[in-house]
C-alpha cells in the first residue's frame, strides 16, 4: 500500500 | 480499496456529476449554495496538495483531478457564467462561511496526526469538509422546496461520507494499526449534519412530494 503517513483515501 | 470506499467514491462522483449536469445543461444553479461550493473547492485544494508528491494509484490521482476540476469549475460557473449566475440566489445564500474557515484552521493547528505543512492542511480540509454543507442546508430551509436534481445532489454528497464510515469500520477490522480518530470523528460529524435532510428526503420518497 502507500508509504506510511501518506493518505491513500480521497 | 474495499467495496464501501469504492461505493463512497462513486457516490461522491455521482453528486458532482449531478450538480454539473444541472448547471451545465439547464444553465441553472437555483437552490445551490455558492458558499458551500467555495468551501468544497478549498477542501479539495488543501486536501490534494500531495497530488504532486505522493503517488498512490492512477485511480487516486484521476479522482483527485476530477474533484479539483469539478469543484473549481462549479464555482466559476456560478460566479462568472452569465446565464448561470443569473439563477444564483444571492439574497438567500448569506451564511458567513468564512467564519467556518478560521476555526477549522486553528483546530487543525491544535489537533492533527503530524505537525507538518501538508498534514495540517490535510487535517484542516477534513474539519472544513465536515461543516462545508452548512450554507447549503441553511439555503435549503430558506428556499421552501427544491428541484429534484439539487435534492439528489445533497443526498449523494451526504451519502458518500456515510459509506466512508463503513469503509473505516471495515479497514479497522481488517488492517492492523488502522486508527485515524480525527478522520473518523470529522466524518461522523459531517454525516450527522445531514440527518435532518435525510429524514425529509426519505419522507419525500415515501410521500412522493417535493423536498419541503
Amino acid at each position: 500500500d502507500t508509504p506510511k503517513g501518506f493518505h491513500d483515501e480521497l | 480499496m474495499n467495496i464501501f470506499r469504492l461505493a463512497g467514491d462513486m457516490t461522491h462522483l455521482a453528486s458532482v456529476l449531478v450538480l454539473l449536469l444541472k448547471i451545465h445543461t439547464i444553465k441553472s444553479c437555483a437552490g445551490v449554495s455558492l458558499r458551500t461550493q467555495e468551501l468544497y473547492a478549498i477542501v479539495f485544494a488543501t486536501r490534494y496538495l500531495d497530488i504532486f508528491t505522493s503517488f498512490v494509484s492512477v485511480y487516486n490521482t484521476f479522482m483527485k483531478l476530477v474533484f479539483l476540476g469539478s469543484s473549481f469549475s462549479i464555482v466559476w460557473y456560478m460566479r462568472y457564467h452569465k446565464a448561470v449566475h443569473r439563477t444564483y440566489d444571492r439574497e438567500q445564500d448569506t451564511f458567513r462561511h468564512w467564519f467556518l474557515v478560521l476555526p477549522c484552521l486553528v483546530l487543525a493547528l491544535l489537533i492533527h496526526e503530524k505537525f507538518t505543512f501538508l498534514e495540517v492542511l490535510w487535517t484542516f480540509s477534513l474539519y472544513l469538509e465536515a461543516v462545508a454543507i452548512l450554507p447549503q442546508l441553511v439555503l435549503l430551509q430558506r428556499t421552501r422546496n427544491i428541484d429534484n436534481l439539487t435534492g439528489q445532489y445533497i443526498f449523494l454528497l451526504g451519502g458518500y461520507r456515510g459509506l466512508y464510515i463503513l469503509n473505516w469500520i471495515y479497514r479497522y477490522f481488517t488492517e492492523p494499526h488502522f486508527v485515524h480518530w480525527i478522520t473518523w470523528i470529522a466524518g461522523l460529524v459531517q454525516t450527522l449534519l445531514y440527518a435532518d435532510f435525510f429524514y425529509y428526503y426519505f419522507l419525500r420518497f415515501i410521500g412522493g412530494r417535493g423536498v419541503e
